[in-house]
């Protein structure tokens, strides 16, 4: 065997004496244990109540108990002289339990008429927070408001207060918390008053990498401490700025830390008071400010743009090179050039260089040559001239033709009509000629 | 070359020297892939001679110092005119061979000029006549084996046509002169082009550049009294060598 479950509690139901409303037996003892819902307490009320009366209700009797304690005892009928009958109120229980007995002695003088009672109960919501305050010093339900709901009651506090755990005592409010909002405002519990308790909180400043967080207390700035000559100590009560890479200050005295300037994307202030001392507290405005780059530089043969006072998180430079020059990285070419201001205050790529350009070799001529006039190593700007093999070959057109190593890369004629010099033969001249002196 | 001359080095640079199925002629360089000749060296019963049997010399004045190796002919382009096949009839005795590789010009070896539009062939002028071919020696016939030259000058063309008439009357069968043609040498004879130096070059001067006028093409016996070379006029056939030369 395995025990049943309990029975759900009922929000309602009816009681009645055995065989009602037949009269009733003698010798009866009868228990009838009502349960609602926690949080609610039960309403009795009799629809109708006829049992032998007495006085006292010393033979028969029905009795309304909570737990031990009797709450009503009662026989007769409505208009009975003797007895105690409950009329049309009804009955309510402490709490979410009643029990009804029910006895009859072994003699029913009016049998024919005592046909014993009938009663309905219902659950009906305790107002917890309504009811007086515990005998055992424990004070209210809540300490600020209690609402009540059905079967149950929720504590709640005041604006600048939050739950404790025990979910019915209020405390000053840290508003505390992450912030990641670019400027905020933050500032101790109950400030410019001091807290009426210990508190203990945490703010962190948490915004996106590529900003600074720069603090800006105001003057108004009060934590109890020890003043040495050194200075104060902050012994029970401090504020504790946490910059990361930075070794934590604990802040407490009378004069305000002004401005503080960071470097960081995130910043934690713990402030801790305990119940020695006073401190009035402090407040702040925080701000954020993209990160700065340093100065590029410059590229010789070349320029960077745009050119700014300053160059923040984000900001993109471009660098171009002058005309016969390209852009080089890591020693190849690149078609353009980009760099952007990174969030830890680097930039993404080292500017380029610019080197000249050149066009490589000029393309032969077949029976001919190329001699180079100006330049050096077929760089931009340099200039060559072709010529032929003489006398064998001489150039078309006759026209001693120059070419210039352009911007675009190409060898380029110095005569709009000459694109390609060529050389051709000549013919009937030989270098030597059959001489002849004898005549 | 009959009365002529050793041509030195680098005179006549134009000149190459064709040997054809152990025959030997004459030619001369008209561009860097190109050498004109008469017909009759090329043509054999009638036919084209292959191409592998054409052995090309250039850049040489003597032949037993023969260091390169020939140039071998691409193909081979004879007048389509010429038809000569008893040998008497030598119209249209031109020929132009292509070679496979084209020639880097220089002191020995170079192009002749082609003549120029309006050229004349003025009687009486020299020419200058080279080749390979049979010479005289102490009146002896040989073979040359040095490069030869002699100047002759242009016969005017009934002076010509008249020895030939007088040639008729003794020969059975003489060639026919035709205006395709002209004639070199001296009626005394005794300076003229022999066996051996047919399709090579006859040059004129021209404000000192030479130019191909004629090709060495036919004549009695040579050197002999009251006869002249025969030379295919060059000038006639600049249509077709330009045409020639462009189509291939």
């Amino acid at each position: 065997c395995w025990r049943l479950p309990d029975p759900e509690p009922l929000m309602h139901g009816a009681v009645q004496s055995p065989q009602y409303p037949e009269p009733y037996s003698p010798n009866l003892q009868e228990q009838w244990d009502l349960s609602v819902p926690e949080g609610y307490q039960i309403r009795l009320t009799f629809t109708h109540l006829d049992i032998e009366a007495s006085a006292g209700c010393y033979y028969d009797v029905l009795t309304v108990l909570y737990d031990a304690k009797i709450l009503g005892k009662f026989c007769g009928h409505e208009n009975s002289a003797d007895g105690h009958h409950p009329g049309n109120e009804p009955i309510l229980s402490p709490g979410n339990r009643l029990t009804l007995t029910f006895q009859t002695d072994g003699n029913n003088p009016e049998r024919h008429q005592n046909v014993g009672f009938s009663a309905q109960y219902q659950a009906i919501d305790m107002d917890e927070c309504s009811a007086p305050e515990p005998e055992d010093g424990s004070g209210p339900l809540c300490s600020q408001i209690c609402l009540n709901t059905l079967g149950s009651y929720l504590c709640s506090c005041h604006h600048g207060y939050e739950l404790r755990p025990d979910q019915r005592s209020c405390v000053l409010s840290c508003g505390g918390g992450i912030f990641d909002e670019p400027e905020g405002h933050l500032f101790s519990p109950g400030y410019p008053n001091p807290p009426p308790h210990a508190v203990s909180c945490q703010y962190i400043i948490s915004v996106e990498s590529g900003f600074t967080v720069t603090l800006n207390f105001t003057d108004n700035f009060h934590i109890d401490s020890a003043d040495t000559e050194q200075g104060p100590i902050c012994l029970h009560h401090w504020l504790q700025v946490t910059i990361p890479d930075n070794e934590p200050m604990k802040l407490c005295g009378g004069k305000s830390p002004g401005l503080i300037v960071t470097n960081s994307n995130t910043v934690r202030l713990d402030y801790h008071i305990d119940d020695e001392g006073l401190s009035n507290g402090w407040s702040l405005d925080y701000s954020t400010y993209r990160v700065k780059c340093p100065f590029p530089g410059n590229v010789a043969k070349g320029r960077v743009t745009p050119i700014l006072t300053e160059y923040l998180y984000r900001d993109y430079i471009s660098a171009r090179c002058d005309q016969g020059y390209k852009l080089m990285m890591d020693g190849q070419e690149v078609e353009g050039f980009s760099t952007m201001c990174q969030s830890n205050g680097q930039w993404h790529l080292p500017l380029p260089e610019c080197h000249i350009i050149d066009c490589g070799e000029p393309e032969p001529l077949l029976n001919g040559g190329v001699t180079f006039m100006s330049g050096f190593q077929n760089q931009y700007r340099s200039v060559v001239q072709y010529h032929c093999n003489e006398p064998f070959y001489s150039l078309l057109g006759g026209i001693n033709v120059v070419f210039t190593c352009e911007s675009d890369r190409k060898w380029r004629s110095n005569n709009d009509i000459i694109f390609r010099p060529t050389c051709i033969p000549v013919c009937g001249k030989p270098t030597q000629l059959i001489s002849t002196y004898q005549r | 070359i009959i009365g002529g001359s050793d041509a030195p080095d680098d005179t006549i640079p134009w000149q190459v020297m064709l040997s054809i199925d152990g025959g030997r002629g004459g030619g001369m360089v008209i561009g860097d892939r190109w050498i004109m000749t008469a017909a009759h060296n090329v043509m054999h019963d009638g036919n084209v001679v292959p191409n592998e049997t054409v052995r090309i010399y250039m850049g040489l004045t003597n032949v037993n110092t023969l260091m390169n190796s020939p140039v071998y002919a691409a193909s081979i382009h004879t007048h389509p005119l010429y038809n000569n096949p008893n040998l008497v009839d030598f119209n249209h005795d031109i020929a132009l061979i292509k070679i496979q590789d084209p020639i880097t010009f220089n002191s020995s070896v170079m192009p002749i000029c082609l003549p120029a539009e309006g050229a004349t062939y003025v009687t009486g002028t020299m020419g200058l006549v080279s080749g390979f071919g049979v010479t005289e020696t102490d009146k002896r016939r040989i073979l040359t084996n040095k490069m030869k030259y002699v100047q002759v000058p242009v016969v005017e063309q009934q002076a010509c046509s008249d020895s030939i008439t007088l040639l008729k009357k003794k020969k059975v069968l003489v060639p026919i002169l035709t205006n395709n043609m002209f004639c070199a040498g001296v009626p005394e004879g005794g300076k003229d082009s022999c066996q051996g130096d047919s399709g090579g070059p006859y040059a004129l001067r021209d404000d000192g550049r030479f130019w191909a006028a004629g090709i060495v093409s036919w004549g009695f016996d040579c050197g002999q009294r009251g006869t002249y070379g025969v030379y295919t006029r060059v000038i006639n056939y600049i249509d077709w060598i330009n045409k020639t030369m462009q189509e291939n």
